[in-house]
């Protein structure tokens, strides 16, 4: 389904060259349940962009079902972002002058859905995160782990094929978490493609592969034996 | 040093009053290590706005040595702000248009020190949170661990009186949050008087006293023996 190879990312600030990723061989497949782990700096959240087409790699290529990314057109690239990606911010990203509800409810005008089902769908995906008193809170009237589960439930909202999730539960207490991660794992079960970076190892450990970037390289990619 | 008393906030929205901290008895004395726990919107960061001046309660008296918070001018509130709190927000809050090292150098110019000074200690206090060769990137330019790492070393470098930190850890591998963790419990060593509010029991653990907060009150507030 996802097929990275040979991928680099190289910032420049003005003639310093800032390697950050580097020799990424990567296949995910449809239905795969990923963590990505590492230190902080070590390339996490570029890789996360790269796959959300968010951003272009320096060299190498992506694949995204036999499309190679980094030949189609822009607004090709920004459909597939709309329809058939998920994507939660590891500083969530939420739009600051609509509601809890609204921010939910956006992912779904691509879709097709009709707006009655729109908002029932929202708000009970907001339900389903513990928010069901805070649908008319703005981002500013929300606690730190509220905005960040209004940010999941809006990834989620329109079931894509993959949902790339940049350390989902980072603002939330262990079992606000859980619950949290609940809903992820079901939604695995339903068949969609989860890509995770997390720092948590209760979190890694309900996956099914831990991928670990060191200095922007991957240095395990493993299989975690059900338990 | 510091006593909250009867402390209530309370939120409106339209008609809607949503009580959030309620009959918040707590006194904290100078040279405290404290960690506040509690559940996704039970009430922390409110708390640690109020602590830091940063909101009104909404019922109650908060006493900063003696002082009573509410009754004081704004400009005299200001003041206690700038120079004698150093305050980790929980999305980090650095200004984009200054590198690291220029966040980390602005509390210094309230304090009397000069120019130079202040860069060489904004520098070491970035090379003391493993930032050494990224002081000249902008917060756009860095990860999010290592913007958290800029707040915390912004937070430090005045050695101010009160440390406030909202989740200092949270968007930090294992490691990394070890490391500032080292260089929170010196600060305390040297006779700061330090707030945190974690999710992290591991963080908890090497602090010397846990509050917990439930919907809004105090459920719990307890030493913890050396170990
Ligand atoms: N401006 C506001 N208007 C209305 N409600 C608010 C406002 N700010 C905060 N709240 C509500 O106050 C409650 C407490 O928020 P607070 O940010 O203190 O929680 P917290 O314990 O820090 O949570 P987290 O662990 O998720 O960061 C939340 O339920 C939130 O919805
Ligand atoms: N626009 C940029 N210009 C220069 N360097 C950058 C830029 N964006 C990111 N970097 C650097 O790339 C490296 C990797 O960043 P990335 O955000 O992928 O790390 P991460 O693994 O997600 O870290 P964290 O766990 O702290 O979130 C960092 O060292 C960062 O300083
Ligand atoms: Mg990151
Ligand atoms: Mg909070």
């Amino acid at each position: 389904m996802l097929k990275l190879e040979k991928i680099g990312k190289t910032y420049r600030m003005g003639d310093v060259v800032v390697p950050v990723l580097r020799g990424i061989d990567l296949t995910i497949l449809r239905g795969d349940y990923i963590a990505i782990m590492g230190a902080s700096g070590s390339g996490k959240s570029t890789l996360m962009n790269i796959l959300g087409c968010l951003e272009q790699p320096s060299e190498g290529h992506y694949y995204f079902d036999a499309r190679e990314i980094t030949k189609i057109a822009d607004d090709e690239r920004t459909d597939l972002r709309n329809y058939r990606i998920g994507f939660v911010f590891q500083q969530f990203n939420l739009l600051p002058r609509l509601t809890a509800l609204q921010n939910v409810m956006l992912p779904m005008v691509y879709a097709g859905y009709a707006r009655g089902e729109r908002r029932q769908r929202a708000q009970r995906m907001l339900v389903d995160v513990g928010l069901a008193d805070r649908m008319a809170n703005l981002p500013s009237q929300l606690s730190g782990g509220q905005q960040q589960r209004v940010a999941i439930a809006r990834a989620l909202v329109n079931q894509p094929d993959l949902v790339l999730a940049d350390e989902p539960t980072g603002a939330l207490d262990s079992r606000t978490g859980e619950e949290v991660m609940d809903l992820v794992s079901a939604l695995h079960q339903s068949g969609i493609t989860i890509v995770l970076v997390t720092h948590d190892a209760g979190v890694a450990a309900r996956t099914q592969r831990i991928i670990r970037l060191q200095d922007g390289r991957i240095i395990a990619d493993g299989e975690l034996l059900p338990h």
